[in-house]
Formats: structure tokens, sequence, C-alpha cells
């Protein structure tokens, strides 16, 4: 009989190497060790397959129980009454948001709907022209303003711009910002407080731009930028690397925000829906 | 800067007359959450934990030993604080010497690594420390595959009176070793060149890097680190350090809350020197290393 809990815990070391080295962070991957061991003492886990099995399914609930709540970005666009639909993109520095943006208009204008992106980063060198070429590529409308321009206006104004001529989205850019940077959060505030001026009840979306290779700072990044804004999604970038991303996990075990879409390279495709049991497939392979 | 992971660690020794094996059980057990909280690396922190727990153990053994009754001067907690301090002091390293390495007539630095982590800006911050120690730099823009990365170094390179380098229609190597070229003609005295991001995993681009290397034989060559890089940066900064063997690395965006651990575990794999740290998003914010901060921050 010992030899079986010898197996055991060789086995619950091993998954639990597969959560901390995934970034799901130590505090969550511990309280599941314990759900996992406190089962396995009781019989209702037999064997090592059990195990591994009841940690998957534990894993793929905590990433399904938010995404209820959200639907396909495109069928949201095109059933809405208040045009246009309006998305803002934040999130720390060099996330990937710019080139998120580029990627989802895009994919938005392939479906046949009509994009405008705001040039709301007015701080960093060449962001303006770095969304420029990507409005361009993908055939949307830039609108922008001179550097160190207030960008809560600039959003203002992407968005009275795109209602005059009845675009059906604005995607909104925002200079990368370290939430711990108090005027900086006031400054998002500000935003996202101009777009319910420039249309009633904008923004429609405020999605954190997540970086696949952070650790455990992103769950701090999510929880201050939902308080100050509340983030009804997370893109998780640079996917195509060899970071798993785990982080998104906690996040949706302790804030229940789903993730939206996932980054997986630089160019204008690689954007592709979150598909749970796919991320769970990748995670423990 | 004692965290809540070193408070809990010191409680399991409070009102203890000295180390036993299982109280320091405890104390390691807070440390180890802390430290993998931090995002210190799973192989780094198994390591780190041995080691503190054979020298408190050792420790004990020792002062059992004096049978004149004489026990350590400092509380059991106080003194595995100092020993967690200076087992993290030890594998930071010291202070860079350095932090750059000067060659004539001209010195080049080579900025690497992946996408989004700060090379550009920290190439401007480069140039503005170089400035200040009354040298000529020139910034090389061989990033040219970002939409507006060349235009991203230019305006840097404009804000600081530093001369850029561009050129259209040439592959990055190319690039690099005209420049060099073009930087004695000016009488510049050192060279930075920017790259674009890159994954580690991407076998053309990291040869692209090697032939940069080659082309221009870079006295330092910095692997540029983000703060929040979590457990894989471990495994990306062998593959980097094993094709191009980096002189050191640098940390960005420690303005922020990010612990760094895996500043510590870049160090502990790799072996090279941290050289500088990243502090903000404006030119003057960089800093040459230095462990005392660094070790408190990551132990929390
Ligand atoms: N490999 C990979 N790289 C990506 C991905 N998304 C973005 N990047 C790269 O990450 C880098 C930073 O992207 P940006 O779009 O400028 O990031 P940002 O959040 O807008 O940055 P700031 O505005 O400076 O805060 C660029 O080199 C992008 O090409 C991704 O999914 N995979
Ligand atoms: N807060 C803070 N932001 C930083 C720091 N260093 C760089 N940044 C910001 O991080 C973002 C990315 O910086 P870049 O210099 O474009 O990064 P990069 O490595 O050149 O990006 P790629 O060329 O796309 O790989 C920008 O918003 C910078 O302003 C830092 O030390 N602190
Ligand atoms: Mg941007
Ligand atoms: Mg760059």
């Amino acid at each position: 009989f010992s030899r079986a809990t010898e197996i055991d815990a060789g086995v619950l070391d091993a998954l639990e190497e597969i959560l901390l080295t995934a970034d799901v962070g130590v505090r969550l991957s511990m309280r599941w060790m314990d759900d996992l061991r406190g089962r396995l003492s009781r019989g209702e886990l037999k064997n090592a397959e059990d195990v591994r099995a009841a940690l998957r399914a534990l894993v793929l609930a905590t990433l399904e129980a938010p995404q209820s709540q959200a639907m396909d970005v495109e069928h949201l666009i095109k059933s809405t009454f208040t045009k246009p639909y309006v998305i803002m993109f934040v999130g720390v520095n060099g996330v990937g948001k710019t080139t998120t943006i580029g990627k989802m208009a895009s994919k938005l204008t392939k479906a046949g709907l009509q994009v405008v992106v705001g040039a709301g980063d007015t701080f960093r060198a060449a962001a303006a022209e770095q969304l420029a070429i990507w409005a361009e590529r993908s055939g949307s409308v830039m609108i922008r303003g001179e550097e160190g321009t207030d960008p809560a206006s600039v959003i203002f104004n992407a968005i009275s711009h795109a209602r005059t001529i009845g675009a059906d989205v604005v995607l909104a850019d925002t200079a990368g910002r370290l939430h711990t940077k108090t005027e900086l959060m006031d400054e998002i505030r500000k935003v996202k407080k101009a777009a319910g001026k420039a249309r009633d009840n904008a923004p429609d979306e405020v999605w954190l731009v997540v970086d696949g290779t952070t650790g455990q700072n992103a769950l701090l990044q999510a929880k201050e930028f939902h308080d100050v804004l509340a983030l009804s999604g997370i893109v998780l970038t640079k996917l195509d690397g060899t970071a798993k991303g785990g982080v998104v996990i906690a996040i949706a075990d302790a804030l229940n925000i789903p993730v939206r879409y996932v980054g997986v390279g630089e160019t204008v495709d690689d954007l592709k829906p979150f598909v749970p049991k796919a991320f769970v497939a990748a995670l423990f392979e | 800067i004692v965290s809540k992971g070193f408070k809990n660690a010191k409680e399991a020794l409070t009102g203890r007359t000295e180390l036993s094996e299982e109280n320091i059980a405890q104390a390691v057990r807070e440390i180890r959450v802390s430290l993998l909280e931090a995002d210190v690396e799973v192989g780094v922190v198994k390591r780190f934990i041995d080691r503190v727990k054979e020298r408190a153990i050792g420790e004990v053994v020792q002062t059992s030993l004096k049978k004149d009754g004489k026990k350590i001067k400092a509380s059991p907690g106080e003194h595995f604080t100092r020993i967690c301090y200076e087992e993290l002091e030890n594998l930071m390293g010291k202070e860079e010497p350095g932090p750059i390495r000067y060659r004539k007539p001209i010195t080049v630095i080579m900025m690497v690594g992946l996408q989004g982590v700060g090379k550009t800006t920290t190439c401007g911050k480069l140039a503005h420390y170089l400035l200040q120690k009354k040298r000529k730099p020139m910034l090389v823009a061989a990033d040219i595959y970002r939409p507006a990365a060349v235009k991203q170094l230019q305006i840097l390179g404009e804000k600081l009176g530093v001369s850029v380098f561009a050129k259209d229609g040439l592959s990055p190597p190319d690039l690099c070793k005209l420049a060099i070229i073009e930087a004695k003609k000016k009488k510049c005295d050192v060279v930075i060149l920017d790259t674009a991001g890159r994954l580690a995993i991407d076998d053309a681009l990291m040869t692209e890097l090697e032939d940069i290397k080659a082309g221009t034989k870079p006295d330092n060559l910095f692997l540029v680190c983000d703060a929040m890089a979590g457990q894989d940066t471990v495994n990306t900064a062998a593959i980097f350090n094993s094709r191009l063997s980096i002189d050191g690395f640098i940390m960005t965006k420690l303005d922020g809350d990010a612990r760094g651990g895996a500043a510590l575990s870049i160090r502990e794999v790799t072996g090279k020197p941290i050289k500088f740290l990243g502090l903000g998003e404006d030119m003057g914010k960089l800093e040459a290393f230095r462990p005392q901060g660094l070790a408190s921050r990551i132990l929390g």
C-alpha cells in the first residue's frame, strides 16, 4: 500500500511542475494539488491516470467558466444596435497591443466590416506611424492626434468620426503603461470616459493584452486594470514562442475574465480565437 | 523590505532558541512560495533552497557542538534571513566593473532579445549614458521588419542629438557592417546595434544574429530581458547564450512591481552578469547593475 502512495507523490510532483513551469502560479497550483491529494486519499481517484484527468478537468473548467459570458466578436459587432462597436486595448508596455489591433482590423475588414482605428498612444516614439502601417495593411481608417495630445480626445475623435461615416467598429489603441503608475491609470480612466461621451455606453469592450511570456505579474496587471476599467476580455500574445501563458488560468480563477483571442505571430493573420480545450491540451503536452 | 514570504519564514522561527530540522523546513517552505511568486525558475528555486537548508542545518550542528554554552548571537529568524540574503547575493554576482567593455578605435554594442522587451528604448538610453561619459555614440537601425522601427530609433536619436544609421534594401548583417564603416568616418567611438525582436526557436532569425555578430565582432553583446518574464525565460536565455555567447544582460521595466525573479534564473543558468537595469521609459532611466537592491526585491 505504501508503494501506491509513493507513486502518487511522484505523479503529483510531476503535475505540479507542469503547472509551475507554465506560469499557473504557486498558490493556485498548491490549492489544486491539495484538492487532488484529498481525493486520492479518500479513494475518489484510484490511480495516476485518474489524477491527470482530474487536473485537466480542473484547468478546463476554470478556463471555460468565464467563456460563457464571451461571444464571437464578429457576431456581437454585426448584431449591435449602437454603432460603432468600440473595443479599447490596454496593457503594460511592449505586450503587443498595436500589433493585435492591426491583426483584428484585418480580420474584421475581411469579414466585410468597416473599421476605424484610434491612435490613442500619443506618447511613445513612432507609435502613430506604427499603427498607420497596420491601418494601411488592413484597409482601415486611422484617426490620430498631434504628438503629446491628450489621448482621450484622440479616442473621442475616432469614435465621433466613425459615427459620422457609419463605420461598424472602432479599435482604440492606447499607450503601454505600468499599472503601478497612478497618473497613467488616471489617464486611461479618462480615455474610457471620453469614449462614453463620444457614444453612449462606449466602450463596449475593454481588452487587456497580456504577453504570453509574462509570469505572476500578469495577475497584478489584470487586478489593477480590472479595478479601474472593468475588463471584458484578455488577448494573450506571443504564444508562438515556448512559454505556455498559464497565468491566464490564474486570472480566470481570480477574476473570471475570459481570454478572447490568442496572438501566434507577427503577421496580419496571426490572431486566433481562444479555444480552452486546445489550450489545455498544449499545456499538458 | 521584508515581504509576507519572509515574515512568515521568520515567524516560523520566532521563539525558537536555535535552528532545527523541523523549523527550518517550515521557514524554507515560505521562502519557496515567495521565490516562485517572484517568477524565479522552479529548478533555480530548488537548488537555492537546498543550499540554504544545508547552511542553516550545518550551522545548527556547529552551535550544538559548542560545549561552553555559547549560542549564535542573532535570533534564529535573523540568522536564517541573513543566510538567504547572502546566498541570493552570491547568486546575483558582484557589481560589474564595467559595465561596458571599450575598444579602440570603435566599441560595438549589440542588443538582442525577444519581442517587445525594450531593446530600442534601451539603445536610446545607452546612447544617453555614453554621452554623459563623454563618448560619441552612433545608433544603428538594424530592425528592418517591425513597422516604423527605424523611425522609432531615429526619433530617439534626434531627441538625444545622436546620429542614427539607417539604410533601405540591405540585410541586417550588411547594414551593420556598413554602419561601422560610416561610424569610423564620423569619428564616433561607440556603435549601438538595435536588432529586431525574435523567438529563440526561430532558427533563421537566430542565424541572422550570428551573422551580425560575425560581421561586427561586438565587445558587448547584451540580451535584453523584461522584468515581468516568467518561467520560460530561462529557456530562451539559455538558447540566446548558447548560440551567441552573450556578454551580459539588461533587465527592463523594473519601475513596476514585477519582482524580477527571471534575473536570478538567467544569471544562474547562463552564468553571465547583469549589466544594466531599465527603470522607466525616459532616456535617463538606466542604471548600472548593483546586486543589493535586486536581492531584496526578489526575496520580497
Ligand atoms: N512572436 C510574436 N510577436 C508578437 C506578437 N504580438 C506582438 N508581437 C511583437 O511584439 C512586439 C511589440 O508589439 P507592439 O504591438 O508594439 O506592442 P505594444 O503593446 O503596442 O507596445 P507599446 O505600445 O510600446 O506598449 C513587436 O515586435 C510585435 O511584432 C505575437 O503574437 N507573437
Ligand atoms: N516602464 C518602462 N517601460 C519601458 C522600459 N523599457 C522600455 N519600455 C517600454 O516598453 C515598450 C517596448 O519598448 P521597445 O523599445 O519598443 O521594445 P523592443 O524590444 O525594441 O521591441 P521590438 O523591437 O518589437 O522587439 C515601449 O512602450 C517602451 O517605452 C522600462 O525600463 N520601463
Ligand atoms: Mg503600441
Ligand atoms: Mg525594437
